[in-house]
Order: C-alpha cells, then sequence, then structure tokens
C-alpha cells in the first residue's frame, strides 16, 4: 500500500459517500445517471469475484464490501425508493449503455491476463469502469446545470483514478517486477475521460461560478 | 508480497 492508492481509495470513497449524502439528504437523484450507477454495480460485482476466496487484508475485505453493497444500494434506491425515483430524469439517461457492457466483456475475452473467469471477469470490469461515466457525462451535458454535490461527486470520482495513476508509477518505480498494463492503460483512458470535465470544474471553481457543461 | 495471482488493489 502507498500514500497514492490510499488517497485513490479514500477519495473514491469520498465520491460515493457524496452521492449518498445528496440522495439520503435531498431524496432527489436529479442530474445523476441510473445508468451509470448499474455499470458501477456490475464493476464492483464481476472485480471482486475473490471476495470470498482470496483475503489480502482486512482493510481490502472491508473496501469490496463497502463498494458492492454502497453501489447496489444507489441502484436499488433510484429504481425502487418511492421519492427518489419519482426525481430520476429518465427521458435524459438515455445513454445504450448495454453496447459499454458488451464491448468491455468482448475486449475481456480477448485481452486478459490469464484465461480464467474470474481473470476475463476482473479485465471486463476493469474496460468497464473505465468507460462507466459515459452515460453521467451524457446527462450532464443534456442538463445543463450541475448541482455542487453531483459536481463534486464527479471530480472526486475522476480524482480518484488519477490517484491510481500515480500508485501504478510509484509501484512500477519501486517494484521490480510490477506490471498492470491492463489497469495503466484503461485507468488513463478513464481519466481523460474525465479531462473536459476537470477542465469546466476548474474555469467554474476559479471563477466561483455555477459549474455549466456547453451542450 | 502478494504473487501476481491475487490482485492486491480495489
Amino acid at each position: 500500500m502507498n500514500i497514492f492508492r490510499l488517497a485513490g481509495d479514500m477519495t473514491h470513497l469520498l465520491s460515493i459517500l457524496v452521492l449518498l449524502l445528496k440522495i439520503y439528504a435531498t431524496k432527489s437523484c436529479s442530474g445523476i445517471s441510473r445508468k451509470t450507477q448499474e455499470l458501477y454495480a456490475i464493476v464492483f460485482v464481476a472485480r471482486y469475484l475473490d471476495l470470498f476466496t482470496d483475503f489480502i487484508s482486512v482493510y481490502n475485505t472491508f473496501m469490496k464490501v463497502v463498494f458492492i453493497a454502497s453501489s447496489l444500494a444507489i441502484v436499488w434506491c433510484m429504481r425502487f425508493h418511492p421519492m427518489v425515483r419519482r426525481s430520476y430524469d429518465r427521458e435524459l439517461d438515455t445513454f445504450r449503455h448495454y453496447f459499454l457492457v458488451g464491448a468491455s466483456f468482448a475486449l475481456a475475452l480477448i485481452l486478459h491476463e490469464k484465461f480464467t473467469v474470474q481473470e476475463i471477469f476482473w479485465a471486463f470490469s476493469i474496460y468497464l469502469e473505465a468507460v462507466a461515466i459515459l452515460p453521467q457525462l451524457v446527462l450532464l451535458q443534456r442538463s445543463g446545470n450541475v448541482d455542487n454535490l453531483t459536481g463534486q461527486y464527479i471530480f472526486f470520482l475522476g480524482a480518484y483514478r488519477a490517484f491510481y495513476i500515480l500508485n501504478w508509477i510509484y509501484r512500477y518505480l519501486t517494484e521490480p517486477h510490477f506490471t498492470r498494463w491492463i489497469a495503466c492503460v484503461s485507468g488513463v483512458v478513464q481519466t481523460a475521460l474525465y479531462a473536459d470535465f476537470f477542465y469546466y470544474y476548474f474555469i467554474s471553481w476559479k471563477n466561483n461560478s455555477k459549474l455549466k457543461l456547453p451542450a | 508480497r502478494y504473487d501476481y495471482d491475487g490482485h492486491d488493489e480495489l
């Protein structure tokens, strides 16, 4: 464990807490893409198949349970909680996210570390996580205005993978045989997808103005 | 340290 990875995990946890706060405090999920939340739930379930077979550390197991439980809880809220589901922007959240699932799985069948069920699902979860934010970014562009909590949620979500890139550089420099090409390349693509959001987020923060994404 | 098999990152 290194400081970059810990910062990344904590930022990731923070993004989930901000989203839970927004949904719980405002009883609304306006501006949040349910499709992106469903993709994240698939990412965590597919990635943590080793939850009961490989014990790495209490921290590792605890965080896996938190990520799986929180992502499923958010999807459940957005689908079934009577007040929350009413505020879902159904007509704006129209990205065909099943294509992302299919494409990620197809790529995982081709590019993986080992041809085993667990490794293919792990690679699948890495590719899917890289593109899972797309429905959310598309929804924001359509809805134009971004409320503060949603903006912070996406900012932390993008920042966590940026910390992981620093973690991979650090591990590459300090550990002799550390290579994680699948996670590294996919993580760089994932962070790059946030580039324009980060730009407009920084501009709005500098001008102390409302965050607006160009339609 | 963990050998490669266990993905030790979240």
